[in-house]
């Protein structure tokens, strides 16, 4: 008896348990054991202890390259970030934290741009964090085309000098076509302004999203392409796993993270630190 | 669907009069999955597939019916057992208490994001239809913008809106029964801040809005999106403050919804509404067979 544990049904039973807590799908935790069971087989995994880190790593390693999580910069002129998602998630907020951090820690020139044109007080709740961030904001009359509006910010940036532009849009669910097919227009705008596809698609992920997150970001992928999720709500106690499946099945890699309702409640996305907290 | 894999699954074995021991748990496994995918807490899940083989085993397969069938018909009973809380009349279920006298408190809580100020314009629609004179209460001070959403979506109601700029959210709410007293308003629909259940300030705040208005209804709005966290997520707020019935919103999406079974079964209380939509008039009563049939996919 090692006192680093055996290695039996029971664990992998514990692993299961694990995953399915942290809404990891059933596909993606079934491949992940079978090739764990695999691991343990072809490279003699002594003890649970190796084998709990195996599966460390292995987590790790499918959330992707550290280069993944980048937030891309355009080569010149302004970068523009666009924010997508369904209801209530966090996009307001999230957008808001970046263009905080982006204007006092990066000391970039930012416009935020309230997209969202529908929602009772949208606008007034991204102004609101316009004048915590210190940046530019522009917003029109309620009920104005979306697109529209992303068309005249993008003109007032060019001629401020922005660096980045953050654009909040409307929380819509996915099978709603109307709503993604005005998506779809914001987003061509947006591609025929900048002369290039937006620099940031960021869909936005309640962390205590379960399985819908996939269906979510098929649809929102199909729509407008999305380059990274900014997962919100991380300081819940949701594990946010299925960002694992939307990883490799999707290709999609994690860029933020939201932890809280503040400013500065906003991080990198670090694959070993969301796995250490997910096997937790 | 599953009721496609479990004929799939059971195609082999037509022409049996009884489902052996072996046959219900190839159907389990499929039944395991297929309310996982569906969001349904996995423990939950261990104890319903349980019960399910339970009343599965020694019973002849029905007239006409083939072992898959069978299993689905068993899965179904048993989810709709469920999620109606074998109410006599399941219908009962999804009404509102109201006070013997007025006004009727009606406290709205849940996690950050899950529709409450909205289902708080929706139930100050619905109550005005049945000839209730509503007020609605901003207790959210917090989030930006939070008070004036209140107020925009109580326009669109046309219904009052109880705001104090600065306050704190448990004097608002004693305050706004003492002026419905005053002002005949004979319901008032407390819309808080979305919290973390694992924030004891937050937590503490909410048993003190409790406190100081007694609520006829403690409704926790919850998302029908959410996975496996609506387990903890229930049975937090539930022990922190009693809720008397949920409400899931967001039901016009395409998420399964296997919350539902998750925290009816968990908690014990009814789920009393579903939102729909966006608009004031996006409210139904919940309906345990619709549900079923939604999560069973
Ligand atoms: N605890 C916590 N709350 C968050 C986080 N991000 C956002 N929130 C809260 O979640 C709620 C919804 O956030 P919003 O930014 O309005 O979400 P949204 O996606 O813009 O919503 P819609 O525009 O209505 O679709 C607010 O109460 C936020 O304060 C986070 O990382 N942690
Ligand atoms: N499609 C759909 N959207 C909904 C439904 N209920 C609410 N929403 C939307 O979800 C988003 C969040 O709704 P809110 O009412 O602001 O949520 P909340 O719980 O008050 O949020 P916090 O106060 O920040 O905790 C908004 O975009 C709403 O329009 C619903 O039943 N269906
Ligand atoms: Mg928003
Ligand atoms: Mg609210």
């Amino acid at each position: 008896v090692t006192g680093r544990g055996r290695i039996d049904d029971e664990l992998f039973e514990e692993f299961e348990a694990a995953l399915l807590a942290a809404d990891v799908s059933v596909t993606t935790t079934d491949k992940i054991l079978d090739d764990l069971r695999e691991a343990v087989r072809l490279e003699r995994l002594p003890d649970a202890k190796a084998v709990r880190e195996r599966l460390r790593q292995s987590l790790t390693e499918a959330l992707g390259e550290a280069g993944d999580t980048r937030l891309k910069v355009a080569p010149s002129g302004p970068s523009l970030y666009l924010m997508v998602g369904v209801n209530g998630v966090g996009k307001t907020t999230t957008l808001g934290k970046m263009a905080y951090r982006a204007t006092h820690t990066d000391g970039k020139k930012v416009m935020l741009v309230a997209g969202d044109t529908f929602r009772a007080a949208a606008a007034d709740q991204l102004a609101i964090w316009a004048q915590r961030a210190g940046c530019d904001f522009i917003r029109q009359q309620e009920r104005s085309d979306p697109a529209a509006v992303v068309f005249d910010a993008i003109q007032a940036a060019k001629a401020r000098d922005i660096d980045l532009i953050l654009v909040d849009t409307a929380g819509r669910l996915h099978n709603k076509a109307n709503l993604m097919e005005e998506l779809r227009k914001i987003g061509r705008v947006c591609e025929r302004e900048l002369g290039r596809k937006p620099d940031e698609v960021l869909l936005a992920l309640d962390a205590t999203t379960g399985q819908n997150a996939v269906r979510q970001a098929q649809e929102f992928i199909g729509a407008v392409g999305v380059t990274g999720i900014a997962l919100a709500k991380l300081d819940g106690t949701a594990r946010g796993g299925i960002v694992i499946t939307l990883r490799e099945e999707l290709g999609v890699p994690v860029k933020i993270v939201g932890v809280g309702e503040q400013p500065a409640d906003i991080r990198p996305f670090v694959p070993q630190v969301f796995i250490e907290a997910l096997l937790d | 669907s599953l009721a496609e894999k479990l004929q799939a699954a059971f195609d082999k074995l037509r022409g049996n009069v009884k489902l052996t021991e072996a046959d219900i748990d190839v159907a389990l496994k499929e039944v395991r999955t297929a309310l996982l995918e569906a969001d349904v807490n996995f423990r939950v899940v261990k104890d319903f597939v349980g019960r399910v083989k339970e009343r599965a085993l020694g019973e002849s397969v029905l007239e006409g019916l083939n072992p898959g069938q069978q299993v689905i018909k068993f899965v179904y009973d048993e989810m709709l057992a469920l999620l109606s809380g074998d109410a006599e009349n399941p219908g009962q279920a999804s009404a509102l208490n109201f006070a013997p006298k007025p006004p009727t408190v009606i406290m709205l809580c849940g996690l950050q994001g899950a529709g409450k100020t909205t289902l708080a314009g929706k139930l100050a629609k619905l109550l005005t239809k049945q000839g209730k004179t509503p007020v609605l209460v901003a207790c959210d001070i917090q989030r930006p913008a939070a008070v004036k959403q209140l107020q925009i979506v109580g326009e669109q109601v046309k219904t009052p809106v109880f705001a104090v700029p600065g306050g704190d959210p448990v004097r608002i709410a004693r305050d706004a029964v003492e002026w419905a007293e005053a002002n005949k308003a004979d319901v008032v629909i407390l819309d808080t801040a979305g919290r973390l259940h694992i924030d004891g300030d937050l937590m503490t705040q909410l048993q003190g809005i409790k406190s100081a208005t007694h609520p006829h209804e403690i409704l926790l709005v919850l998302d029908a999106m959410t996975g496996q966290d609506a387990v903890t997520v229930a049975k937090e707020f539930d022990s922190a403050i009693d809720v008397t019935g949920f409400v899931l919103t967001k039901v016009d999406g395409d998420t399964r919804g296997g919350a539902a079974i998750s925290v009816r079964s968990v908690v014990g209380k009814p789920i009393k509404f579903v939102g729909v939509g966006e608009k004031m008039d996006a409210l139904e009563p919940f309906y345990p067979d619709r549900m079923a049939s939604r999560i069973l996919g």
